[in-house]
């Protein structure tokens, strides 16, 4: 059956209020796992540097290399997996 | 694969490893065993053995934890990072760490390992019949002293077969009290509890005492998580509470109400609308032994692989017959060489002992538990031919596809061969099951990855995906993108460069088989490009170079060139019967 009131949403205690952006949660992701230095970040474009480290991310991780923070890389970077960086020691 | 920098390694083969704590998900002598073959997995494989000790320090030193656990790399909640291990060498060199926020499992969900009763330490059957009732989880109907228990097979009212769930009552786990349980109420920094209580630590372990006053005795256990216990939320391994109260309506289940995530949760106590106590209601989880052996393979000084079907590949995926991938041995007998291969172990010994009833006195249980040892497989036969099936006496087959060189015909659980190459006409009928086990009998199309060589099934909208023996599957097509327009997959035409065309009713989608999905702009209509063949075909397969699409007794053979240059019958020249 229908549900008789629309479904109410809340926010559960210690859970975050708002998700990271995809532009953050890349950033993020790139930095953790080695794709970029925070040197890099700071010293170049960050779009010039993220598209960059996108390709050598997609690169490493098997996926289309289009530098772009396209559906399939976002849902890469939010599978679970290692903690152990791709790049660097 | 790759290696560290450095290509840090271990200097002698004889490795020794130690499990510092026991995650609270898992019977801890299903963690034991789950460790055990994730180093199994690169001992068969490389002069490297493996030994367990109990205490000092180990090459490897295994633990778990949650957040910030001690080394500078915190685990961030449920989800996410999963586990992280470190490179050979002394110190905290080689060590393996595992995300406690997650919840442990072998991969398919709670694994809940019973105790005492008559069930050998056998884990529990959900769902089980019990007085005509089914339960999906453990119980304390029948029993008066609130013992948690389950049946370890489908019915207990048939079997009679059962044993005791994990349960602060029954056991405690490391601590300083040998296993005793908890003693309700206890007190702690002068206040009484009735529960397990992560008071008092900050790593959020839940604990007990196991006498009346922790304070004067100092005697305490970690708590098991029961069956029901929440993964994250605020209330972590707290047992979910039924019924409970949330926005005022009584929910008797998990649910995923006031989510948008569709997460299921229930609420630790009897109202959430009052308490806000919450937490996620058990999932299929991580399986530990999958996630070990990645981590292992850094242990042993393995980088990530960017083959994504090799174990160290950097994300989870869950298999379920694992086999070691060529990349990842390439990678470990770079570094360590060859093994002589797996040793022979011998067969399981049948159970003699009887089964042990609950002991009277706490703590002094003697268990049972049988060590599975896994029993090497016989090499495989050859299928066994079943000649009362005669292809030639078959009418439209399910599936038709060329498989190593050979066209397969498939029809309700049987499959013939017939090879061009070979002038021995065609062999079979063979067992679908046999050669491609879980597979169901009728399927409506198959086709092999050029590349990896790996067979691609079809059965209405599921999918299976086999390399030799071993399955990933049943999927649902939606994960190639396919949409509900597609009943059935009724063939597959590879085109090369990873592509393969799928095809359905008068549409074909374009399948990228490396990222296993449709590319963008399609379905588009068969006869766009396919002009001159039935669109309502029952087989459509790629054979010598050509396409065939079938229909009743006729195949439309089309070249890559899409000029339909031959109509003929599937009996005589496909089958080439008398």
């Amino acid at each position: 059956p229908l549900h008789s009131k629309p479904q109410a949403v809340i926010t559960f205690p210690g859970e975050l209020l708002s998700a990271p952006s995809d532009v953050e949660l890349a950033e993020n992701y790139l930095l953790r796992f080695g794709y970029i230095q925070e040197a890099e970040v700071r010293r170049s474009s960050k779009h010039v540097s993220l598209a960059k480290a996108l390709r050598r991310m997609q690169k490493q991780l098997g996926l289309e290399e289009t530098g772009e923070l396209d559906a399939s890389t976002l849902e890469a970077m939010r599978a679970p997996r290692c903690g152990v960086p791709d790049v660097g020691g | 694969f790759l290696t560290f920098e450095g290509e840090l390694k271990w200097d002698h083969m004889d490795l020794t490893y130690r499990v510092m704590n026991y995650s609270p998900d898992l019977d801890r002598a299903v963690i034991d065993d789950a460790f055990r073959r994730a180093f199994k997995v690169w001992s068969d494989v490389t002069p490297l053995t493996f030994t367990q000790i109990y205490s000092g320090e180990a090459d490897i030193m295994i633990m778990f934890g949650s957040q910030e656990h001690g080394d500078g790399y915190p685990f961030d909640g449920k989800d996410g990072l999963l586990a992280h291990a470190f490179p050979p060498g002394s110190g905290i060199q080689g060590d393996a760490h595992f995300d406690d926020d997650e919840f442990w499992t072998l991969g398919t969900g709670l694994e809940v390992k019973t105790r005492y009763g008559n069930a050998n330490g056998a884990s529990c059957h959900f769902p089980f019949i019990f007085e005509g009732r089914s339960y999906s989880r453990c119980i304390t109907e029948g029993r008066t002293d609130g013992m948690l228990w389950c049946a370890t097979t489908a019915s207990y009212d048939a079997d009679k077969t059962y044993g005791f769930c994990p349960s602060e009552l029954l056991y405690t786990n490391g601590g300083n009290s040998d296993g005793s349980p908890c003693v309700f109420p206890f007190i702690f920094d002068g206040a009484s509890y009735d529960t397990c209580t992560t008071d008092g630590r900050s790593d959020g372990y839940r604990w007990c005492a196991t006498t009346a006053n922790f304070d004067q005795d100092k005697k305490y256990g970690f708590c098991p998580n029961r069956d029901t216990a929440v993964i994250g939320g605020n209330s972590q391994g707290d047992p979910c509470v039924f019924p409970f109260t949330f926005l005022g309506q009584s929910y008797s289940a998990c649910t995923s109400q006031g989510r948008q995530d569709g997460k299921l949760w229930c609420a630790t106590t009897s109202n959430y609308d009052t308490d806000k106590k919450w937490g996620f209601c058990p999932d299929r989880g991580y399986s530990i032994f999958l996630v070990a052996a990645h981590e292992f393979g850094h242990s042993l000084g393995l980088d990530h692989s960017s083959v994504r079907e090799a174990l160290m590949y950097p994300m989870y995926s869950y298999v379920q017959d694992f086999q070691l991938h060529e990349d990842d041995v390439q990678g470990i007998q770079y570094l360590y060489g060859r093994g002589s291969g797996p040793e022979p172990t011998p067969p399981a010994p049948l159970p003699t002992e009887e089964p042990q009833s609950i002991p009277t006195e706490a703590g002094s249980a003697s268990t049972t538990e049988e060590e599975e040892e896994e029993t090497p497989e016989p090499t495989a036969e050859p299928s066994p031919v079943d000649p009362s099936r005669d292809a030639c006496m078959e009418k439209n087959f399910d599936a038709i596809t060329e498989i190593n060189g050979e066209l397969h015909f498939f029809k309700n659980g049987k499959y013939w061969t017939h090879s061009s190459f070979w002038k021995s006409g065609t062999q079979g009928a063979f067992s679908i099951a046999d050669t491609w086990p879980g597979l169901p009998a009728v399927i409506d199309a198959a086709f092999q990855d050029v590349l990896t060589k790996r067979v691609f099934f079809f059965a209405g909208r599921q999918f299976w995906v086999f390399s030799g023996k071993n399955a990933v599957g049943p999927r649902r097509i939606e994960k190639l993108g396919i949409g509900k327009e597609a009943g059935r997959i009724t063939g597959a035409l590879q085109r090369g460069r990873g592509k393969v065309l799928l095809f359905s009713g008068e549409h074909y989608w374009r399948l990228d088989v490396k990222v296993q999905t449709v590319d963008k702009g399609y379905p588009r209509d068969t006869d766009d490009v396919f002009t001159g063949v039935p669109l309502d075909a029952r087989n459509v397969f790629l054979y010598q170079d050509k396409y065939h699409f079938c229909r009743d007794s006729f195949y439309w053979r089309m070249t890559p060139r899409y000029q339909v240059d031959r109509v003929g019958y599937i009996r005589y020249d496909l089958l080439q019967c008398p």
